[in-house]
């Protein structure tokens, strides 16, 4: 019935009495950020009276503009692993979706590993699963999305630079492709969360991210492929996929180092190989 | 040059943005993976073999034969899942210096890493968490995973030499045993 703090000389973490996310400060940059997170789902599309589209391997339609919360509302069974060198907070938020929340003792960023899958779909309805950080950045409908890992691309809502924006789709039609990174900020703090690989993602509304981690639907979309993405994985049971977002929380104007440096380690990560021989050689 | 030109067909084949996005028909995008597996495969072998030369103290010596795991995120490694002692050895691809955590698959409880001069680095042995468990499901034998943090020069290498603790106890002179001296535990 009390929250819970993991914290290192860098960053601190707070979740709450349900173990969910609910502020995160950097001591460094003196800067804390009130923020909740939780998995969703976007109920796919399988056509509807306006247009016959389905979501789909070519097209992301979920047929309602509000994803459902797949955090049961009562408790997410945190447990925290502490060590020498990591710290670590597990979230289980349904039987086939974990999280942990990682802290590494010398590391400014928060690393949320996710394992998501087999997404069960006995109920007949395809599932988009989203992660998704609301936060007190005051960000309006302003967000910036990487275009290959180099220039950061001004995203606003509703609107668009090439060409008259129509409001067809209100999610799909202002979700954007993320190589490496999405964040929002205001005059003060910018919150930053680091891919490990591309996702479609988007802020819907002001102080809140959301990244699409994995899909499985029910129908075909119609553009050619002919069979509904709905991967059944090397097990049969259905494909899982697990990834890392890496936050970063820092006052404003020195945000683009740190995600810059932090961007080409992730990208470019040391290889690591090993082997048997122990000879006397270093 | 053979080794190589099979990833580059692949990565060719592979520009088809169905091969990038995966949204083609199940069983192409299969086959997609297939051909970009194999092609990795023999380009690690050629990378292992480059680094051993690279690392050789002098041409007359041999150096290592290093290994690629392709399953480090979900703690599987043969390697060191089944090894009292091995060396990690790191390449950094930047132009700077990088420093790193490590986290590597392993079943013992606890070990005496050796960073590149020789000096005790402290390291975390801890279990492999529930959600990885739940990916890997019967496969890998690991029951924890050990952490530690690795400084690797710019476009250089590091090698870190872990040792599981009771290797290391091994090591004590048989004699200091004798003389009822206890057994220093290597440092955690």
């Amino acid at each position: 019935d009390s929250d819970t703090v993991i914290s290192t000389d860098v960053i601190k973490v707070t979740f709450d009495s349900t173990g969910l996310l609910k502020s995160m400060t950097n001591m460094d940059s003196n800067v804390t950020v009130n923020v909740k997170q939780s998995f969703y789902w976007y109920n796919g599309s399988a056509g509807n009276h306006e247009s016959g589209q389905a979501s789909g391997a070519y097209i992301f339609r979920p047929n309602s503009s509000t994803p459902m919360d797949l955090f049961n509302g009562k408790s997410v069974s945190g447990k925290v692993v502490k060590g020498s060198e990591v710290i670590e907070f597990h979230q289980t938020f349904q039987p086939w979706l974990n999280q942990i929340v990682r802290l590494y003792k010398a590391k400014n960023f928060v690393e949320f590993e996710w394992v998501v899958g087999p997404i069960p779909f006995m109920d007949g309805l395809g599932k988009e699963i989203i992660t998704k950080f609301d936060t007190d950045i005051d960000s309006e409908d302003i967000f910036y999305t990487d275009s290959n890992g180099r220039q950061m691309m001004k995203r606003q809502k509703n609107h668009r630079e090439d060409y008259p924006y129509v409001d067809l789709e209100p999610v799909a039609g202002n979700y954007y492709p993320i190589n490496s990174r999405i964040f929002i900020n205001d005059k003060n703090k910018q919150f930053t969360i680091m891919t490990d690989r591309s996702e479609g993602g988007s802020s819907l509304k002001s102080g809140s991210v959301e990244l699409m981690v994995h899909r499985r639907l029910l129908h075909d979309d119609g553009k050619g492929v002919g069979e509904p993405l709905n991967e059944t994985g090397q097990f049969g049971d259905g494909l899982m996929a697990i990834g890392k977002h890496r936050v970063l929380i820092n006052q404003t104007p020195q945000a683009a180092t740190i995600h810059r440096e932090l961007g080409e380690e992730i990208y470019m990560a040391p290889w690591v190989f090993f082997s048997s021989q122990t000879s006397g050689w270093n | 040059e053979a080794e190589v030109e099979t990833l580059k067909e692949y990565m060719g084949v592979s520009q088809h943005h169905d091969s990038i996005t995966g949204t083609a028909k199940q069983h192409v995008n299969d086959d997609y993976t297939k051909r970009l597996h194999i092609g990795n495969e023999k380009c690690q072998k050629l990378v292992g073999l480059a680094v051993g030369q690279l690392m050789a103290k002098n041409s007359s010596t041999e150096g290592p034969k290093t290994q690629f795991c392709n399953y480090l995120n979900i703690s599987m490694c043969p390697a060191t899942e089944n090894a009292d002692s091995f060396a990690v050895i790191l390449y950094n691809p930047i132009g700077r210096n990088v420093s790193t955590y490590v986290k590597i698959p392993v079943n013992g409880a606890s070990y005496h890493v050796a960073g590149p001069d020789g000096s005790s680095v402290t390291n975390q042995v801890q279990a492999v968490s529930d959600a990885v468990q739940r990916v890997r499901r019967d496969r890998g034998s690991a029951k924890n995973d050990l952490f530690f943090f690795a400084h690797v020069p710019a476009l250089g290498f590091a090698t870190y030499q872990v040792t599981s603790a009771k290797q290391a106890l091994k090591r004590v002179r048989p004699q200091a045993l004798s003389n009822n001296v206890k057994a220093v535990p290597a440092p955690a």
